[in-house]
């Protein structure tokens, strides 16, 4: 997040606001919820308060105009402009506009009410834009169906207001540091020959072009894959990448989203009921072998068959030495696994059941 | 990944200079100075925007660049005014 040293800021923190006019595009009601629900998410973490006025000059006053609103700062037709706000201060100072040429809604269609509301009022009230893909006030507009304040957000506006006076103190999602040390990852896959590491809401991506580390939200590619997967793996030969969280698994094909999925992993591939997730996923492009990481044992499932091999599940201890109980990911490339437990990385020969190397999990980014 | 473009097109140039002006306090009183291609200080403006995002910092209009200031935003500098 960024302060000024002309951070502008309000003197007082029990706020009023008012909304002028209302969009056509959503019933009043909704516009009354979304313009309250991103008031609040900045009073949970704050000492301040806001209360909704129906008349007369209020702190915040919230409008929907479209093109030059004489305000030295014109819309832009569809698209692009969004909204803005200004900054803490007397007549327009706080108050937030809406690009009425855009079209609001109360989905994941664009452009969610709630999100944008949520990041001008960031403004109204002082902050200025983050540098963190994560954060409610990077400039851009990002929708994964959430709405949360990031830390960099929380850690924003009490930086200008002070801490909360709830005994808790409310905490929020950190976006990733790709070159931090301890970053476990969630899952690894190929995908069409690139490697894509994720970590709770994000993706990061090697990007052949420059050495900058790609990170953005997974919901940029797959915007209905649910959050908090386990584990993922490419079928090459059917160009398919495989994502799973509990007994579920979606498949996705490129961009797309495959029909009639998520699919049980029970009926599926034959686990046992008393499989409650995978941890960890790979498939040996040579064979079509794929291996399935559960707790300290691993499944060993024949694509082509589309069934599972007799003997498994086996322990990892016997046939992965060196490598542990427990695998967090794993991917194949160059003909190696890669098996990821915690933050180390073990490059590992399937022929000869050797450990290869052994780096960071995250040495792939050259940091 | 997009195939590099042959040119930055006309279009293209409006794309930035509209996007420098309203986000990176670019003052151009209404010329056309992104076309200039060596006017320093659209570089130092473009630098800034892809230092901000994260982007190759080349002061250069490439793919990333553009295909980023394509997406929608606040209407809020990201640099102080």
């Amino acid at each position: 997040y960024v302060l000024t040293d002309r951070t502008l800021r309000w003197e007082h923190t029990h706020l009023t606001y008012r909304i002028e006019n209302y969009t056509p595009d959503l019933p009043r009601a909704d516009v009354d919820s979304a313009i309250e629900k991103a008031f609040q998410l900045w009073s949970n973490v704050s000492p301040l308060t806001f209360t909704k006025v129906l008349r007369g000059q209020a702190d915040i006053m919230i409008s929907f105009v479209r093109g030059d609103h004489y305000d030295n700062s014109p819309f832009d037709g569809p698209d692009g402009n969004l909204a803005h706000a200004f900054p803490p201060g007397p007549n327009l100072g706080g108050d937030a506009h809406f690009d009425e040429d855009e079209r609001w809604t109360k989905n994941y269609r664009n452009y969610n009410l709630y999100r944008v509301a949520a990041h001008e009022l960031g403004h109204s009230l002082g902050l200025s834009h983050s540098t963190d893909i994560g954060a409610l006030m990077y400039p851009n507009y990002m929708y994964d169906g959430h709405v949360q304040l990031s830390q960099d957000d929380i850690n924003a506006i009490q930086a200008i207001y002070g801490p909360s006076p709830n005994p808790v103190q409310p905490t929020g999602p950190q976006t990733p540091q790709v070159c931090d040390s301890n970053l476990i990852f969630d899952l690894i896959t190929t995908f069409r020959g690139e490697v894509m590491f994720f970590k709770d809401r994000f993706y990061m991506r090697l990007n052949p072009f420059y050495p900058e580390v790609e990170l953005n939200f997974i919901s940029t590619f797959w915007p209905n894959l649910p959050s908090g997967l386990q584990a993922a793996y490419e079928f090459a030969e059917r160009d398919e990448v495989r994502f799973f969280k509990g007994g579920k698994y979606w498949a996705v094909q490129g961009q797309e989203m495959l029909y009639g999925y998520p699919k049980d992993i029970y009926r599926s591939f034959g686990f046992p009921k008393a499989v409650k997730n995978i941890d960890a996923a790979v498939s040996d492009e040579e064979t079509g072998k794929t291996y399935f990481f559960v707790a300290n044992k691993y499944w060993r499932y024949d694509e082509y068959n589309q069934s599972m091999d007799a003997g498994y599940p086996r322990m990892i201890a016997a046939d992965f030495p060196g490598i542990g109980r427990k695998v967090d990911a794993a991917f194949q490339k160059y003909g190696f696994f890669y098996i990821i437990r915690g933050t180390t990385q073990y490059k590992f020969d399937l022929q000869t059941k050797r450990i290869l190397s052994i780096d960071r999990a995250n040495s792939w980014f050259s940091c | 990944f997009p195939a590099a473009t042959a040119g930055t097109r006309e279009q293209d140039m409006e794309v930035v200079q509209k996007y420098l002006e309203n986000y990176y306090n670019l003052k151009s009183d209404g010329k056309q100075i992104v076309r200039q291609r060596n006017s320093s200080l659209v570089t130092e403006k473009l630098k800034k925007m892809q230092e901000f995002f994260g982007l190759k910092v080349t002061g250069k209009i490439d793919a990333d660049t553009l295909n980023l200031m394509r997406q929608p935003r606040c209407g809020v500098p990201d640099i102080a005014q």
